[in-house]
This record gives C-alpha cells, sequence and structure tokens, in this order.
C-alpha cells in the first residue's frame, strides 16, 4: 500500500498536472513538479514510483501519461457518494464547493435538525429532517458521511450514518467519534490547526 | 520543544478539560481523558510532563491545574489577530466561527477584490479593498493571515500579506505558496483531506 504522506502527495501532483494539461503543457520534469508542489525532486521521482512511472532522463515525464496512471491508482474516476449533515455555515461553504468533484464526490443528500432549514432547496437538493437519515441513506449508493453538526451532536449523527451503512465519515466537529471497526473516520479539527500555527508564531517572534 | 503530535493532542486535551470544567468535574484520570481523546492512557501521561503534570497514582489530574498549566504553556491568554483574505464561502463560514477565539484568534480586518463585498459591514467589521491590504495590515497588531481567496489569486495575497509584516499564514487554497525564511505556513488542504479518505475507503470496500 502507499504510505500516507505519499498518498497526500500524489494527490497534490494529481492537481498540479491537471492544471499542465489546461496550460497545454506536455512534458514536466522531476524539478519543475517539485519546484510546484514544494517537494524536493527526489522525493518526486520516489512518490511517482508507486504508481509505476519513471521519467526519462533529461526529457521528463508526460504530462497525459501521469494523469492516466494517477487517475487509476488513486480512483479519481470513481464517484463516491455523501450525504452532508448539518447544513449550517461549514456545511453550506462545502457542499457549494465545486473542487470536490475532481476528485469524484458528489453530495447526493443533505440533512438538518433546524425546522427553519428543512424542506428548503438547495441546488438541486432538499434539505431533509435528520429523523429520516437511516431511512433515506440506507436506500441509496452513499458511503461517505459528512459530519458539520455542533459537537454536542456529533456522535449521535455518526451512530445514524453507521446504522445506515455508512463506513467513512469526514469530521469536523471537534469531537473524537467513537465508531465500532471497519469504520474510517478523518477529522478536520481546523482550531486545532490555527492553534499550532499562532504557537509557533508565537515561539518564533522577536522577543 | 514539544514535538507536532504531541501539541496537537495538548490542544485536544485542552479542549476536553474545558468541557470538564463546565460539568463541575474537578478531577480526571488518564484512562478517562485518553477515553475522550482517542489516545491511549500512557500517551497522555506522556503528553502532560510536557506541561510538568504529573497525576497523583489512583486519583489523577486536577482538572484546574491542568487548564492553568495548559493555557500558559500554549499561550491560550495571548491574543493572536488576523486579517481574513477572501471573504466568500469559506471566508464566511470561518469569520463567523464563534470556537477560534478558545484559542485566542480574534479576526480584526476583512478583505476582498469583490466590488460587491467591498464597503459591506459583517459583524462589527467593514470588508476593506484588497489594494488597502498593505497600507491597514502594516499599521495594525495583526500577526497572522487567513488565505480564503481562489488558487489563481493566493500567491499574490500572501505576497501582500508578507510585505505587511505578517510572518503566519493559514492557508486554504490548493496551491504550494512559496515564502521566505521564517514565515510559517500551515495549509489546510480540504479536498486532499477527503480524497484521502475515500481512497482508503474504496480499498478496505467489500469486493
Ligand atoms: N465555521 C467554521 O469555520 C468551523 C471551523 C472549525 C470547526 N467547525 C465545526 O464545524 C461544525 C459546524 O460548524 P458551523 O460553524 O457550520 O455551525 P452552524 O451552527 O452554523 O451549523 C450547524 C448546523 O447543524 C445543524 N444541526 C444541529 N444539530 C443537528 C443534528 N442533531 N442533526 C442534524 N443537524 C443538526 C444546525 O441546525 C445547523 O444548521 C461545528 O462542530 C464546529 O465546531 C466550524
Ligand atoms: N468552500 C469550501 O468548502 C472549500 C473547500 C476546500 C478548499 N477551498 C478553497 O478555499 C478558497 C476559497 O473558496 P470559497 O469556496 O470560499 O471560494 P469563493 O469564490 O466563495 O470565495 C473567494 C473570495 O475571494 C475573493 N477574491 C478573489 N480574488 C481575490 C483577491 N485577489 N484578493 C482578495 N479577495 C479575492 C472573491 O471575491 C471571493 O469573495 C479557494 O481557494 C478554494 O479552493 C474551499
Amino acid at each position: 500500500t502507499i504510505p500516507k504522506p505519499s498518498l497526500e502527495r500524489l494527490f497534490l501532483y494529481y492537481r498540479i498536472l491537471e492544471a499542465c494539461r489546461e496550460g497545454r503543457k506536455e512534458v514536466i520534469s522531476s524539478e519543475e513538479l517539485g519546484r510546484r508542489a514544494g517537494v524536493d525532486a527526489a522525493q518526486v521521482r520516489k512518490d511517482l514510483t508507486y504508481i509505476s512511472q519513471c521519467g526519462r532522463p533529461g526529457i521528463g515525464y508526460q504530462v497525459g501519461e501521469l494523469l492516466v496512471a494517477l487517475e487509476a491508482v488513486l480512483g479519481l474516476k470513481r464517484q463516491t457518494h455523501a450525504a452532508l449533515v448539518g447544513v449550517g455555515r461549514l456545511g453550506t461553504a462545502i457542499h457549494n464547493y465545486p473542487g470536490f468533484t475532481h476528485f469524484g464526490l458528489r453530495i447526493t443528500a443533505l440533512f438538518d435538525i433546524d425546522p427553519a432549514r428543512v424542506g428548503q432547496r438547495v441546488g438541486e437538493h432538499e434539505i431533509y429532517h435528520i429523523d429520516r437519515l437511516v431511512e433515506i441513506v440506507s436506500a441509496s449508493t452513499i458511503q461517505l458521511g459528512i459530519i458539520t453538526v455542533p459537537a454536542h451532536a456529533a456522535q449521535a449523527v455518526a451512530n445514524g450514518l453507521i446504522a445506515a451503512g455508512v463506513r467513512g465519515l469526514w469530521n469536523f466537529a471537534p469531537v473524537t467519534l467513537r465508531v465500532p471497526p471497519g469504520v474510517i473516520v478523518r477529522n478536520e479539527d481546523l482550531a486545532v490547526g490555527l492553534a499550532t500555527l499562532s504557537w509557533h508564531l508565537a515561539r518564533s517572534a522577536k522577543p
């Protein structure tokens, strides 16, 4: 399997190579790909061996070939359907963001608990009441749950998604979810990200 | 200095202990703190040595004492002032989020380029035009820049913030920023987070 840091870099290279394709650039060296990704060239070459791509010395890599190989290994053509629970500030920003379709994500159902939001139409979807989560999700092709509800509601929402057969959770609430084995959780704790940055900033600030 | 994984966990413990204080819980064991944080008890004890806290065997830690020690070591009482550039979907969600004040962050200036947004009032702030970034930020106590503009504009915005004296950047745009030594950048690449989750999901899915 591909180690996590390499995997994250491969997704980064994919986005850079897409921009090259749009700019009609056909060949790229590991030095240039490295410069655009903020990674050194030797690391780029090592990462690309995971998708069995070797550049030609002096010429580099074919952009088109790299994209095909990355799409296959990273499964980017695969569609992943997701339910988003909690259509508040963050949920709305995530739902409306076109960038996730690059990676094959489609949000196909929205849920909330607030009577003022339930029944509203957002884009092509209607916001369902959370009580219908298991009924709607278990009858769908949804494999992923995006949790953008307040911290106190997150565990109950996770339980509902798991009961409906979802095996992957993308959690933005600042709590540690307890899930059975076989369920994959990715926590995005934005506040901790910020706190770590300002901590480093204070330590490096001029005394 | 504190290693990054321990540092991120200390912020997580801080949030859990705050909830304990609100619930009038005065003592907590490393087992219980570990269970709430999703970390094993031995790791909790090891992390807490960074803030020179040792529990009493059989009794545990005083919640109040841990909070005081964490606030001091993590510098949580320190105010960090930030400028947010790009008051769109994500920028608005981040600006309105009350959770960041726990970690001493205050967003004190907003910037955008869209004439329809410039001059609008959001909460207590007026949205300034990006052309006034250096003038306003260099005359302020702002140390941190939050970048929520589209990818094509992010490098120019980073340059402006650095020119204005900012030394820390929290970047949400999916590009690798090039910055001079001494400037700290934290990238939050949400799309890569999602892509990695759906990759693991596909690999573990039933064949
Ligand atoms: N806004 C940010 O920038 C930000 C940053 C970091 C973390 N977060 C975290 O993301 C989560 C969402 O934050 P937000 O700012 O969007 O909050 P918000 O209050 O704007 O939105 C929360 C939404 O969840 C809904 N909800 C509440 N309980 C529910 C339940 N049981 N079932 C279904 N829906 C429910 C609410 O009706 C609301 O629409 C929170 O856990 C927050 O801590 C947000
Ligand atoms: N919305 C999400 O959930 C999400 C998820 C992942 C990544 N991102 C990234 O975050 C960034 C913001 O995304 P969004 O969804 O909020 O986009 P958006 O288009 O809703 O907002 C972008 C804002 O930036 C402003 N802007 C553009 N150029 C500018 C410049 N030169 N100076 C100042 N302001 C400028 C625009 O006027 C707009 O208000 C993007 O880089 C995006 O790729 C967003």
